[in-house]
């Protein structure tokens, strides 16, 4: 664990008095490691490093009698801010109904099983979400969210005749409102953000809809990939959010801070298994402990 | 010696943290960049190209060590798809089904993910596609009777190939490795030596993460090809040799894109020179 390595470093500097600046760099490059082997991103590494050894070679850091636990404090805090603070679990509504909440991300990070938890959550919070799939392409994909729906008693709109993500959507919009749901939740296909053309489509569905929320739904396990494709959602449709999904395996999780860090988007929830009630506020300091191993 | 020069530490750094973005993982770098340093002693190098010449070489030599075992006249020929949630699995054996089809064998599909939903009707939206047969059970039902019952009708029915969907299943769940577990021993009581093929599915996003799914699906059904997907983005999918020089398997096919005919036969140095750059 990086508390241990950070103790072997200010050890092997005990009985020397006050620390030194060369010292708190030893303790820098042991940090270093410790986030690249948690899978975040080099350049987000090296700019959190940056945060942090501002602050570690201040005076309380270098004058404590726990240097190593004060470096310590620095690192968490640092990285909790980065997580926004951590009590992001909110979905923003609209006085204009329905607030419409787009899920977007990359193939198989979990938007679909995402938009039922999501939906199920603002049930809990006495909210009456309704339910669409645009993503046409995926093989059932649509029968997907609609058994889902079905499994936790949730509304899907269906529109079976409609093979255009833009109809199914204003089809849906024109359902949300006349029933008077306070939420849409928009599934769309899971896409490349090189992919031109379908990112094209997600900013039309952007458009056409004016959602109040923008997730980006991030696969936990994701290496080094996760800063590129985070940013380009970001740049191209406003994501203003993040979820983080299959945080129920044992991936350190380090593509959270590369994300977070990269899109300045808070993230809001956390997906904690395959079931539907499965769905967890996003706790910042518990996701700290996790990357830091 | 015209125009050669040592290694200089700007280049060591780029060529470093090119590894890094690749995912090829801190432990595999720091040992890649060992063997740089080493060689670069014993040759004259020409800066970066060179330095790039000796590492594809060294990565090459891990990728290539474990040939794959060839197809035998084994009648049905039975693979088995597993992985973690989301990372290909269902998309790779429609692939599978049309270059069966190709080579002019009969596919049957089994759907034996029984837990997701809609799992059985994507696949078998995949066996429309492709031409192949296609074998489900009730939702919810016994993985494992779906798969005996499957096994049977292949056998019955003469295909040549049976594809395995299975469940994704994260590898920390004991009692889901089990049940994979089970599924092998089942299938090698329908058809000996079933199944012939159990392919570990990596999506090519996935950190070190995969390194540990590698070590428990082989220990719990044995793995003996990894198909690396989604390597039409942006991902190197560098872990993959840290999982191959593990488990000493190949990796059989890389993933493209979503569409029936993306899935290509493993290519080392195609792969290798992505990784480097
Ligand atoms: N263990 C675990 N599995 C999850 C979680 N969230 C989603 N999954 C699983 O991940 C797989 C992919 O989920 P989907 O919801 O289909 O992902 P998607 O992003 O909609 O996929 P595409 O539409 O193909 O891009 C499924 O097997 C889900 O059950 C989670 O928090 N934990
Ligand atoms: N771009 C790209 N997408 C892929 C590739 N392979 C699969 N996908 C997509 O990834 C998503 C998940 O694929 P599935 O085949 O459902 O994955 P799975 O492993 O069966 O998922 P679960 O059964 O839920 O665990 C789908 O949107 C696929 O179209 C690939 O090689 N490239
Ligand atoms: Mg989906
Ligand atoms: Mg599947």
């Amino acid at each position: 664990a990086l508390s241990d390595r950070l103790q072997g470093v200010f050890r092997s500097l005990r009985g020397r008095g006050a620390l030194t600046p060369e010292d708190v760099d030893q303790a820098l490059r042991e940090i270093r490691l410790a986030l690249l082997e948690a899978d975040v991103h080099f350049k987000v590494v090296k700019q959190f490093l940056e945060r942090v050894r501002v602050r570690a070679v201040g005076q309380d850091v270098l004058k404590s009698l726990t240097p190593d636990q004060a470096v310590l404090r620095v690192v968490r805090d640092e990285m909790v801010a980065l997580f926004g603070g951590g009590d992001a679990a909110r979905l923003q509504g609209s006085s204009r109904l329905p607030a419409v909440v787009l899920m977007t991300g990359l193939q198989g990070s979990g938007k679909t099983t995402s938009t039922a938890k999501l939906a199920r959550w603002l049930v809990q919070g006495g909210h009456h979400p309704l339910l669409v799939s645009t993503d046409v392409y995926r093989p059932a994909a649509r029968e997907q969210l609609r058994t889902l729906g079905q499994q936790n008693n949730l509304q899907v709109h269906h529109p079976e005749s409609l093979t255009q993500p833009r109809a199914i959507l204003e089809s849906a919009l024109t359902e949300a409102r006349s029933v008077g749901h306070d939420f849409l939740l928009v599934d769309t296909a899971g896409r490349l953000h090189i992919d031109d053309e379908l990112m094209a489509e997600l900013e039309e569905l952007k458009r056409a809809s004016q959602p109040t929320e923008v997730l980006y739904v991030a696969d936990a396990m994701t290496g080094q990939d996760a800063v590129k494709s985070a940013e380009e959602f970001h740049k191209r449709v406003g994501t203003t959010g993040i979820v983080l999904t299959k945080l129920d395996g044992d991936a350190r999780g380090g593509a959270a801070l590369s994300a977070a860090s990269v899109t300045g988007c808070p993230i809001k929830f956390a997906g904690v298994g395959e079931r539907v009630d499965e769905l967890e506020p996003f706790q910042a300091d518990r996701m700290v402990g996790r990357i830091l191993g | 010696l015209r125009g050669r020069r040592p290694l200089e530490p700007a280049d060591l750094d780029a060529i470093e943290e090119a590894l890094l973005a690749a995912d090829m993982g801190v432990p595999a770098v720091a040992e890649a960049m060992e063997v740089l340093r080493a060689r670069s002693r014993e040759v004259w190098t020409e800066g970066r190209d060179a330095m790039r010449g000796l590492l594809r070489q060294e990565l090459l030599r891990q990728l290539e060590q474990p040939a794959p075992a060839a197809r035998t006249a084994a009648r049905p020929w039975v693979v088995f798809l597993v992985g973690v949630n989301g990372v290909g699995k269902t998309t790779t054996i429609g692939k599978l089904a049309r270059a069966e089809r190709a080579a002019g064998r009969t596919a049957l599909l089994v759907a034996a993910d029984t837990f997701r939903a809609a799992a059985a009707e994507q696949l078998q939206v995949w066996a429309e596609r492709t031409g192949a047969a296609f074998h489900r059970g009730a939702e919810g039902a016994d993985p494992s009777a779906v798969l005996t019952d499957g096994l049977r009708a292949a056998r019955s029915r003469g295909h040549d190939t049976v594809l395995v969907d299975t469940a994704g299943r994260l590898h920390t769940k004991g009692n889901l490795m089990a049940e994979l577990a089970k599924m092998s021993r089942v299938a090698a009581r329908e058809v000996p030596d079933a199944p012939h093929e159990t392919l570990l599915v990596l999506d090519a996003t996935l950190g070190g993460n995969a390194l540990a799914q590698a070590r428990e699906f082989a220990k719990a059904g044995g793995v003996t090809g990894l198909v690396l997907t989604k390597l039409d983005g942006t991902a190197k999918g560098g872990v993959a040799v840290a999982v191959v020089r593990e488990l000493g398997v190949p990796i059989r096919h890389v993933g493209l894109g979503e569409a029936a005919e993306d899935l290509v036969p493993f290519d080392a140095s195609s792969f290798v020179d992505a990784l480097v750059g």
